[in-house]
């Protein structure tokens, strides 16, 4: 039992790793056992530290660079054991316009050994996907899907902020 | 092997039959709060997923079926079709097209419901369906289904629970 | 203590459901105690019917339905001790266009009466600000504040998607 | 009265000093995820609110000293001040400007810093930081201050502790 933890232990923490490296432009982020001699004794801690920055525990980050990290988390582990198909529901809420546009290139280029399903209500997300399906609810209550709705009229855009004083 | 189509009956706000046809690749679901983009993962989840009603953010199973809406009637029962491309045999049935259906409906039965499986219209049960989806290393309890809130409760979860999660895989 | 508890309690209940009726162009919000009698005894639950839908407990509505609600409690217990100053950070994270542009109006006419700082990723928010202020960090891990910052280069533009067939 | 301007010395990633200046009314912070925005009204909240580093999202005062960013050198104190506009005398002092500031700073104390609260330059004390801020209605722990986070923990959290919302509030 405790083999098999500890190599699916070794396995996520070398894949996010190098998930996170590439979500967050060369940051650092690995896997922390409480107690690593008896992994079952302890908890598990995620660290992390986006590109520039000191290395921190996971609470200790913003809002969006927690749920970055957490989603590379997510792939990690995702990787360990393929599937033919995912469903992703509004993972990219947190994001900013970068980091929600890495991660839907990522998936973008997943998508090519995989069907990947994903609800969002980002722009920036909609530029990578393939294919669009839009949900509508009239007054009745009753959801209907609107297969090639007009994007402009539904979703956000987010730039990084330049400086322009 | 890809999911092709859902056929949703009855199934949360989705009163009456809807088709969302699906194709491989990368597909967004976009539409306003509470409009049903996630009532269409919770109907992937009901076929595949865990066959707990609280993973479908319901209190019984037959808090699933249509309530009606605003004005309508309330309907007795809900079903829900997956139909996979099976063109790669990678679901061991010999077909090109396989289709799981799930079917709940409200019956005088004492649980106040009856819940059946069926593939390609034949009567099947929960024990057929996983071993069809586990060949097909479609993993209903892996983190291969991202719900929405998952991010959040990893994030503000204490680390005895987020080692679990390894357990759980492992 | 009782008193004052439920004197409390019939306060926001009220407050709760005229801000909700607001938010949600129609629907309707309570409060519901498990144990009225004793309330110190039992919880507090929120119940909620968007409009044109049945009522339900908080935790069957979906993730932008809940917001709104719990965002609508929040606001109906600020009203029962008015302060001349709020901040919020990021209240609007989880709400769709409509959503997002009542929440912002509605901040807005608050704001003739007090003072509000909403940190926010939203363009449909930023119609309804009268300033804005923007926060960048250099390769060096420190935060810079640029007073006068270009929106159009920022946040994301949600608007209710259409039926266009 | 109303927050006219914030000034920042090392507090988190505000290494060095930054001035922030406000007007009455709706302002919005914006900027890219890890930039800051939370920081600012950390930065409030250190003066207004409780005074425990939790509610801050560190683990001791000191972790608000900015701690040098990539490659900069730790800072040894960190300082913030709320330049308050007081024309209407809402706080009960007579100044049309009340400057609340509070200080932290490393020291050799067997506490491993030092903090101190200052009113318009005079040495204060959080007990007289407190009167004046409630006589001027500024409550630092009801729901004025919405925290990141705030919104999902009312859904995510049992009716028990909502209802213990009420009875902190009441
Ligand atoms: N059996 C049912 N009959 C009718 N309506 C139902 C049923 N079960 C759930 N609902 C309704 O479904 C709605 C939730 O829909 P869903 O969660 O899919 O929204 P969503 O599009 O994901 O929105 P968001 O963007 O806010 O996440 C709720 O308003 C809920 O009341
Ligand atoms: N004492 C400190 N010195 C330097 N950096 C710090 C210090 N304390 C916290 N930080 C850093 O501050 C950053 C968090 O900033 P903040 O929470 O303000 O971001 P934000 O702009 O609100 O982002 P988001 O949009 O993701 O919520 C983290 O990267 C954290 O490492
Ligand atoms: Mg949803
Ligand atoms: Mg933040």
């Amino acid at each position: 039992k405790k083999e098999l933890f500890m190599k699916l232990y070794r396995d996520v923490n070398e894949n996010l790793s190098e998930i996170y490296r590439i979500f967050s432009r060369g940051g650092k982020a690995s896997l922390e056992l409480e107690n690593p001699e008896n992994p079952f004794e302890g908890g598990l801690d995620i660290k992390a530290s986006p590109s520039g920055k000191k290395v921190r525990l996971l609470k200790s980050l913003s809002g969006g660079e927690k749920s970055l990290a957490a989603l590379a988390f997510i792939f990690a582990l995702q990787q360990t054991n393929p599937s033919p198909f995912y469903i992703l529901d509004e993972v990219d809420m947190f994001l900013d316009a970068d980091n929600a546009g890495v991660v839907s290139r990522i998936i973008r280029e997943n998508s090519q050994k995989a069907q990947f399903i994903q609800v969002t209500l980002r722009k920036v997300t909609l530029k990578q996907t393939e294919h669009i399906i839009g949900v509508m609810m009239q007054n009745s209550g009753v959801s209907e899907v609107v297969m090639k709705p007009n994007i402009d009229d539904f979703v956000e855009e987010n730039r990084p902020m330049e400086v322009k004083t | 092997v890809h999911l092709k189509e859902i056929e949703l009956e009855n199934f949360k706000t989705f009163g009456g039959k809807t088709r969302v046809p699906f194709s491989q690749g990368y597909t967004a679901i976009i539409g306003p709060n509470g409009s049903g983009k996630s009532n269409i993962l919770d109907a992937i989840l009901f076929v595949l997923g865990p066959k707990s009603s609280k993973s479908l953010r319901a209190e019984n199973l037959t808090d699933l079926i249509f309530n009606g809406g605003a004005k309508g009637k309330a309907a007795s029962y809900c079903k829900v079709s997956l139909l996979f491309d099976n063109k790669d045999r990678s679901m061991p049935l010999d077909h090109d097209v396989v289709r799981l259906t799930r079917h709940v409906k409200l019956s005088g039965s004492s649980a106040g419901y009856s819940s059946s499986f069926y593939i390609n219209g034949e009567k099947s049960s929960l024990k057929e369906f996983d071993s069809v989806l586990t060949s097909a290393g479609i993993l209903s309890d892996g983190y291969n289904m991202v719900r929405q809130g998952l991010i959040t409760s990893i994030i503000e979860t204490g680390p005895i629970e987020r080692r679990r999660i390894l357990d759980r895989v492992s």
